[in-house]
């Protein structure tokens, strides 16, 4: 499970923009 | 320059295209209990860029984090034709890197329409500008 919810937070991340 | 928090106040994507802009917004979507709303709609988002190795599991993780229990904040927005496409992607070997498309739809029309505007209206957000 909690690879699981690794896995959604990194995909969660990966959506958000950069720093600008 | 157009101060960020000024363009926050333009449109949803406006403010979902700013770092500090979600940070806030997820601030007061916390303080409403519907925090998984903004985090389902990033989700949603990240699923469709994920690696064709990676996407059964995510999809996976997905349903059962927001959609499965019906209790959800999520899962309530969500219109019961929509849930059972999401559930029968997640039962293939290879689901569509756009299965979640409809359902990032509909919760982004219901942020637009009811915590987007809640949100430009509230003591965090006055505050803050």
């Amino acid at each position: 499970i909690d690879s699981e919810d690794d896995l959604l937070q990194e995909c969660i991340s990966s959506a958000m923009p950069k720093k600008k | 320059p157009t101060p960020p928090y000024l363009k926050w106040a333009e449109s949803l994507h406006s403010l979902l295209d700013d770092q500090e802009g979600i940070q806030l917004f997820r601030t007061f979507l916390c303080q409403e209990g519907c925090a998984d709303l903004l985090d389902f709609w990033f989700a949603c988002s990240g699923f469709r860029k994920t690696s064709q190795e990676k996407r059964l599991k995510l999809a996976k993780a997905i349903y059962r984090k927001y959609i499965v229990d019906g209790s959800g904040i999520v899962s309530r927005q969500i219109k019961a034709p929509t849930k059972s496409f999401i559930r029968d992607c997640v039962g293939r070997p290879h689901p569509d890197p756009a299965m979640f498309e409809q359902a990032q739809t509909e919760i982004q029309a219901m942020m637009e329409e009811n915590t987007y505007p809640l949100f430009l209206k509230s003591d965090l957000y006055l505050e803050y500008t």
